[in-house]
């Protein structure tokens, strides 16, 4: 059965109306940081990771929340496996995230699900 | 996710991108908006990777997220990774890294780091993409700097799927852009999320000759490319160096992928 959208939400191209959105200025809405490679592996993050403690925080959260009630015991089954796998990760990347874990305070095995979350999702 | 490979009269070459992420990861019924978008919104950061002193290359990414969606090696090339999906997926790639078998295999958004890392050309890049044993099904969409080099490669966890993968085409009259959602390019898209069809015909309304990062980013801001799952837009001219990461959002009446 066809059900046709509603115009509103339908596809549009705003290069219909004539209307230009670009705003070069909205750039500097995201900030700018960097990342030294020839730095310890464990402190390349960490200033992102303190700043950002809150919101990575946050975004875990969202996810326990949304796990938790249909898979009681999820949490704890991250925290093994993916801490575990942590261990066997490939180098500089196992460092990176084991220094994400701790100036975050999130699990190890929870920032690797953050991290490996594309490969989980692509089915 | 959509992205864009577009180039001008000249050839200059432009490579864009939305990144949509959070479907059916929660819906807040107040905002109107998946959960999961509206939190990656607010931890979108660009960073210079420094190797020696000097910015190697640049990227954009998400706060605590050590791997790579999106980079731009300045003089070399561009690459964005969209999101494949496959019953042979991502999951099957992990247990087998994780029983031993597949011992080399490279997580996906890692491979586009060693790339921006290791390689320094587009045809580099794209050999090393195309043919690197990974984890997880992905297309990438890699540019240069010479005009129509430009490519979409459809990758498996051992290969590149080569009837998949296209090449901007200097003979095709619309071979001056690519453009690429989450299908393999040359088969049918999912009738309820069709974001094909209407990006070329927004790119196709923008025309050859108004290529640019306006122009392209008025085409990714178009329903239904910009969707609720959109969290930003990323421009990207490496004949120039320019880097430009937009916060995106869809409110009010938007499709919901």
């Amino acid at each position: 059965v066809y059900v046709p959208l509603p115009e509103r939400f339908a596809d549009h191209c705003i290069l219909d109306d004539n209307t230009n959105l670009y705003d070069p200025t909205h750039q500097y809405e995201v900030p700018w940081f960097t990342v030294d490679l020839d730095a310890d592996p464990y402190t390349r993050f960490q200033e992102i990771a303190t700043i950002y403690k809150q919101d990575i925080n946050d975004l875990i959260q969202v996810l326990k929340d949304l796990i938790v009630p249909l898979l009681p015991d999820a949490l704890g089954f991250v925290d093994i496996f993916f801490g575990n796998a942590a261990e066997y990760l490939p180098s500089p990347y196992r460092e990176e995230l084991k220094g994400i874990s701790d100036f975050t305070g999130v699990p190890i095995g929870e920032i690797v699900l953050y991290n490996v979350f594309y490969e989980i999702f692509t089915v | 996710c959509t992205s864009v490979i577009a180039q001008d009269d000249s050839g200059h070459l432009y490579h864009a991108r939305n990144l949509d992420f959070g479907l059916f990861l929660g819906w807040n019924e107040t905002t109107h908006d998946w959960k999961i978008s509206e939190h990656l919104r607010k931890m979108v950061v660009n960073v210079n990777w420094i190797k020696d002193g000097k910015i190697l290359f640049v990227s954009n990414n998400f706060a605590g997220y050590v791997g790579i969606y999106n980079g731009m090696k300045k003089g070399g090339f561009t690459v964005t990774a969209n999101e494949r999906f496959d019953l042979i997926g991502g999951y099957v790639g992990m247990i087998r890294w994780l029983i031993g078998l597949e011992p080399n295999g490279r997580w996906m958004s890692w491979l586009t780091r060693e790339t921006l890392v290791e390689k320094n050309t587009y045809a580099e890049a794209r050999e090393h993409l195309r043919n690197t044993p990974m984890l997880s099904p992905v297309y990438y969409i890699l540019s240069g700097v010479n005009p129509y080099e430009g490519t979409i490669i459809t990758r498996t966890l051992n290969g590149t799927i080569d009837n998949q993968t296209v090449e901007m085409n200097p003979d095709d009259p619309y071979g001056w852009y690519l453009l690429q959602t989450n299908y393999d390019p040359n088969s049918d898209v999912l009738f309820i999320d069709d974001r094909r069809t209407p990006g070329n015909a927004c790119m196709r309304k923008l025309g050859r000759s108004n290529v640019g990062f306006s122009g392209i980013y008025n085409v990714l801001s178009s329903r239904t490319n910009l969707n609720k799952l959109t969290t930003y837009t990323v421009l990207m001219d490496t004949i120039e160096g320019k880097w430009e990461t937009h916060l995106q959002a869809c409110p009010g009446d938007c499709w919901a992928w």
